[in-house]
């Protein structure tokens, strides 16, 4: 996954997002494409959540996952996660789940919580970033004003390095992709690169839904696991989401 | 232009906006879910809709299953001991799991491991 969020020079949010996801969960050499992938494609939907006929929130969803990966809560913020890997991972929060150790959350039922409840970008950080977990994860939010965003990188415990735009400092947006920011990623899979250098190349003044699109669609950022791609502005409470391709050649992961 | 060569890193791509092309394979369906609804009615229109896609998406991962665990006890735990689990789960989240299952057809505990695939995936 690569997860964004952007500021233009008028202070405007714009977050996307490239969900991948099926790594290693079968591959077919016939259409040279991951089993798993192609079988979410079909599922993708957007969801608008109502209540008292009103939006509460809106997601990009696979049909029959009521967590939520990728949302946005109108005019006052917007989450998307991404996978991170960690030894102390969510089978060990599972087995303490089973075992009836049960003070951690479900990722994705917290993702979900914090759009259906939280009613601010500060509300939705704290909870993201004090919440105790059964796996490790990258939570990228953005907020509704300059310079609210940031990228919470969680072990189950704790919120670590937490990394937030600088506009002053040049940072004009935060990238994500399945690496901790302060850590190289794995050379194998290095889709931080070339996405940064997208942006940079793309640079602030130019920034938009469109030239994110841009970045978001340049291999490998856009790779054979890329189910769908994700554009929010949350001044709009605008989300758009389009379900992907990659011809080949293109990298597998 | 693109390194033919793994990872495949091609130039910045520009005016791909609107989507179009090879790159874009189709738009997403907008639905509602209204949150005045019980729990378990929530997502029957989108679950009728994808009920055939569902059902192809969890036969892939049952045959993953069988493909790790040929005796097919995998797939029996996942049948069998998940819904155990089910009220351990949090409100409403597990309510609307039930109804799903109840749409689709497919077994509460398929669907539970769909929805808690992200902390069994790190395994």
């Amino acid at each position: 996954c690569t997860s964004l969020v952007a500021e233009d020079p008028r202070g405007n949010l714009i977050h996307a997002r490239n969900l991948d996801f099926g790594l290693f969960l079968g591959w077919d050499m016939k259409n040279h494409s991951w089993v798993i992938t192609e079988k979410l494609k079909p599922l993708v939907v957007n969801v608008d959540f109502r209540r008292n006929n009103k939006t509460v929130f809106k997601s990009t969803n696979f049909a029959g996952y009521v967590g939520m990966l990728t949302g946005i809560r109108p005019y006052l913020f917007t989450l998307t996660m991404n996978e991170r890997f960690s030894l102390d991972g969510g089978y060990i929060g599972v087995l303490e789940w089973i075992l009836g150790k049960r003070d951690g959350r479900w990722m994705s039922f917290l993702t979900r919580s914090v759009l259906e409840n939280a009613t601010s970008y500060e509300e939705a950080k704290k909870l993201l970033s004090d919440t105790k977990l059964l796996a490790p994860a990258y939570f990228i939010l953005g907020g509704n004003q300059s310079g609210e965003a940031c990228i919470i990188t969680r072990s189950r415990t704790h919120s670590l390095n937490p990394l937030e735009l600088d506009v002053k400092q040049g940072r004009w947006y935060v990238l994500e992709t399945n690496y901790d920011h302060w850590k190289k990623p794995l050379f194998l899979d290095d889709r931080r690169t070339p996405a940064m250098k997208c942006m940079n190349q793309t640079t602030q003044t130019n920034i938009s839904i469109k030239t994110v699109y841009d970045v978001l669609s340049t291999k490998p950022v856009l790779n054979k696991l890329t189910t769908y791609t994700t554009l929010m502005e949350v001044s709009k409470g605008n989300l758009e989401s389009y379900i992907r391709a990659c011809p080949n050649p293109c990298m597998p992961w | 232009s693109l390194q033919f060569v793994p990872p495949y890193t091609e130039d910045c791509r520009t005016e791909m906006y609107p989507p179009r092309g090879p790159t874009f394979q189709s738009a997403v369906t907008w639905y509602t879910v209204n949150l005045d609804s019980p729990p378990s009615k929530r997502w029957t229109e989108i679950i009728t809709d994808k009920k055939d896609e569902l059902v192809s998406m969890v036969q892939a991962i049952k045959d993953l299953a069988d493909a790790f665990v040929p005796s097919g006890r995998l797939e029996e735990l996942i049948d069998k001991a998940l819904p155990m689990m089910i009220d351990t789960l949090p409100y409403p989240f597990n309510e609307e799991m039930k109804g799903i299952a109840t749409a689709s057809g497919v077994p509460l505990g398929e669907v539970i491991l769909f929805n808690i695939f992200y902390e069994i995936f790190t395994v």
